[in-house]
């Protein structure tokens, strides 16, 4: 459920 | 991307354009602190800087030039352009005290303890608490243009509306980041009492002041 990888949000 | 990302974004672009308007057309950056745009400028670089190796998409890149580009030009125009009226003896905040304890808690929290990581970390904190000197100005003069309120506004709807965007990507991606989401809430909850003031009295066409 954590997301831990790649940040794709500004 | 979902209606309450897309919305958040560009929601902040609009604060920007809303920022720029107010200082070409006033021809003066009073009201606004220096010390928060120089935050965001660190906050949009080291966030940012990933564009150099990671490639999410065209919409991402776009933003993500647009956001360091403009927040550095801001900065100019506040030092360079129309510094005589920028009064720091009003800009008072201590930032040191902001950026001590976010570098910390990014060594501390951070999904991967790698430098691009750990900037990334810091980046989030910083920003969570890089609207403080412009508020903390605020609450010292008591009163603000209502164009610098708008752009407060903006700034603000853009974090809340992540809120909902989290939420969403919760239920349709099943994933939380805890460390955005963290921030995030904070980062809003500290646009409240301006939230208040601002649809009690500038949506109601008065002017933005706060009680003695």
């Amino acid at each position: 459920v954590w997301k831990v990888e790649g940040h794709d949000e500004l | 991307m979902n209606l309450f990302r897309l919305f958040g974004d560009l929601s902040h672009l609009a604060s920007i354009f809303i920022l720029l308007h107010k200082i070409r057309t006033t021809r003066s950056c009073r009201g606004i602190s220096f010390k928060t745009q120089a935050l965001y400028v660190a906050v949009f670089v080291s966030r940012y800087l990933d564009i150099l190796w990671e490639w999410v998409s065209l919409y991402n890149f776009v933003m993500k030039v647009f956001f360091i580009a403009s927040s550095c030009f801001i900065l100019y125009l506040m030092k360079m352009k129309y510094r005589p009226t920028h009064d720091p003896s009003i800009d008072t905040f201590r930032v040191e005290f902001l950026v001590g304890p976010c570098a910390l808690l990014a060594l501390i929290f951070n999904y991967k303890f790698t430098f691009t990581e750990v900037l990334w970390s810091l980046s989030i904190f910083l920003e969570s608490l890089a609207i403080l000197p412009q508020l903390f100005m605020l609450q010292r003069t008591g009163e603000a243009e209502t164009i610098t309120t708008h752009y407060l506004a903006a700034l603000g709807a853009y974090r809340a509306l992540y809120i909902p965007n989290w939420i969403y990507r919760y239920f349709s991606e099943g994933v939380v980041d805890p460390i955005a989401v963290t921030a995030g809430l904070v980062q809003t909850a500290l646009y409240a009492d301006f939230f208040y003031v601002y649809f009690t009295t500038v949506i109601q066409g008065q002017k933005f002041e706060l009680p003695a």
